[in-house]
């Protein structure tokens, strides 16, 4: 048995990338012999997912001596988009949960953080341009928000592990805690002629909406570095808007009739268009898609909803031409006894009838816990390893799906995340060598 | 591994130890990346931690640290 002392990093292409991006090299080659190692890789990007698996290797004998075997590995994405979504606004998530999230991402090789950063019951981000956003819209102006700071830590965090951040600002649906920071912006809901003092999504028909959003959406281009941002466009509710009668005399004036599609994709239009006018691509929930309104080509499809078998949506969207990002079976937040990792191990994103073209047109996929049921206390267990079954499924071979083997290896790495500290939970019965100890 | 990489071969029966105290990470003389790209220092300093967690680092990490 030889002793190495040294693992050489050996990047091809010049250049320390500021930050990673849809179209960065994340290949690499490792070679581990008896008297030398070696990791080589094209970007800066493929040389940490190299020495990530470079850490999974690692041995410890039972005298405590550390090894590696003799080893070579050719390793490379299957899909280049490789996401986790966290929701900071049905509960707060402190900025370190967020941290340790993106560690474990990095060790899973996931490489997007979606950042649903708003939603209806709070808005912790705080504001340059609208201050009162947080300042009234946060469960807590002091405690629960997230400051220009703390987004820049998380960005900068999550860079060094090359792992990028979208952020999505859902409008117009999920957005009452909007309200109180922007007065006008939602719009007013009616009981008969008289406003019934309840707010719905944002009022789609008024001027000020559009120059709030062009100011808000112009800061956020700035201050998150990512070429996309995730615009929402899911789950709008239409039983305000049908209540309002200024919104009832603009569908007319407009000719929409009773179809507030209509009146939505007339919101979303105008909203994509301001967003690539500040040089930005974006990611929409599928319902954009399904009402037709009309974006940009390169524009891609987060396919979510399970009720129309999430295959079939992705042909749709395929088909049309566009790219499609695949989150319906992978909504970790729904949890049951047993090993419920399995069904997100046995998902195969390209199983749906279309061309080889519209197979390149999926991007990868997302797995996403939402904050209903989840704060700090339950997010990493429920995160891991149950994610790593996606993680594997969008890194690794197509090939790469046998439930016994995956299930020595996953459990095995939960041990590896234990001993890093993360609280992750067991698959079934069993134990490992260094359980997890809160020191 | 997790998750598998794409091609793997191991060599049974052959391994190398590593020593803490003297194991380390380099860039490779003819990497066209080297020291002062944060993105890789910092991430050597990790990977040592997080492989050597109850170690001392190395002086060259002390300084770094």
């Amino acid at each position: 048995e030889m002793s190495c002392n040294e693992l050489l990093v050996s990047v091809t292409k010049p250049g320390c990338e500021d930050y990673p991006n849809m179209d960065s090299e994340e290949s690499y080659k490792l070679s581990i012999s008896e008297d030398s190692f070696l990791l080589t890789a094209d970007s800066v990007w493929g040389a940490l997912r190299g020495l990530e698996t470079f850490s999974q290797l690692v041995g410890r004998a039972e005298d405590g001596t550390y090894y590696v075997n003799k080893t070579d590995i050719v390793d490379f994405p299957r899909f280049r988009y490789r996401g986790l979504l966290l929701d900071t606004s049905r509960h707060y998530l402190p900025v370190k949960a967020i941290l340790e999230t993106l560690d474990v991402m990095a060790y899973n090789k996931l490489n997007v953080f979606h950042w649903h950063i708003v939603d209806d019951p709070s808005f912790p981000y705080e504001s340059a341009a609208f201050p009162d956003l947080s300042e009234k819209g946060a469960y807590n102006p002091i405690t629960h928000v997230y400051t220009p700071n703390d987004v820049k830590l998380v960005i900068e965090h999550a860079r060094l592990r090359g792992i990028r951040v979208i952020p999505e600002f859902d409008t117009p649906g999920h957005t009452l805690s909007w309200g109180p920071g922007a007065p006008g912006l939602l719009t007013p809901c009616y009981i008969g002629s008289k406003p019934s003092g309840a707010y719905g999504p944002v009022n789609p028909i008024l001027n000020s909406t559009y120059q709030f959003m062009a100011v808000l959406f112009r800061e956020v281009s700035t201050v998150f570095p990512d070429f996309y941002l995730h615009l929402g466009g899911d789950e709008v509710e239409f039983t305000c808007w049908r209540s309002n009668p200024e919104i009832n005399s603009f569908m007319k004036q407009m000719g929409f009739g009773q179809d507030y599609t209509e009146l939505e994709s007339f919101y979303i239009q105008r909203l994509l268009d301001m967003v690539s006018s500040y040089g930005k691509g974006y990611v929409v929930w599928q319902e954009v898609f399904d009402n037709g309104v009309k974006v940009k080509p390169d524009t891609i499809i987060h396919v979510w909803k399970e009720s129309v078998p999430y295959q079939h949506k992705m042909a749709q969207v395929t088909k049309a031409g566009y790219r499609a990002l695949l989150s319906a079976p992978w909504y970790l937040n729904h949890i049951s006894y047993g090993q419920d990792w399995l069904a997100a191990y046995k998902v195969e994103p390209l199983q749906f009838a279309g061309s080889s073209e519209q197979k390149a047109l999926v991007i990868g996929g997302e797995a996403c816990m939402w904050g209903e049921y989840v704060d700090a206390t339950n997010l990493t267990p429920r995160l891991w390893p149950r994610a790593g079954a996606v993680a594997e499924r969008l890194w690794s071979n197509e090939t790469v799906r046998d439930l016994q083997d995956a299930y020595y290896r996953l459990a095995d790495f939960r041990c590896k995340l234990l001993g890093r500290g993360i609280q992750a939970e067991p698959l079934f019965v069993g134990y490992c060598d260094h359980e997890y100890s809160r020191s | 591994v997790w998750p598998q990489p794409q091609h793997v071969r191991v060599w049974p029966g052959s391994s190398s130890r590593l020593v803490p105290a003297r194991f380390r990470f380099g860039y490779a003389r003819d990497s066209a990346v080297g020291p002062g790209c944060a993105v890789l220092d910092q991430a050597f300093l990790r990977y040592w931690r997080l492989l050597f967690a109850a170690q001392r680092r190395p002086p060259e990490y002390e300084q770094l640290w």
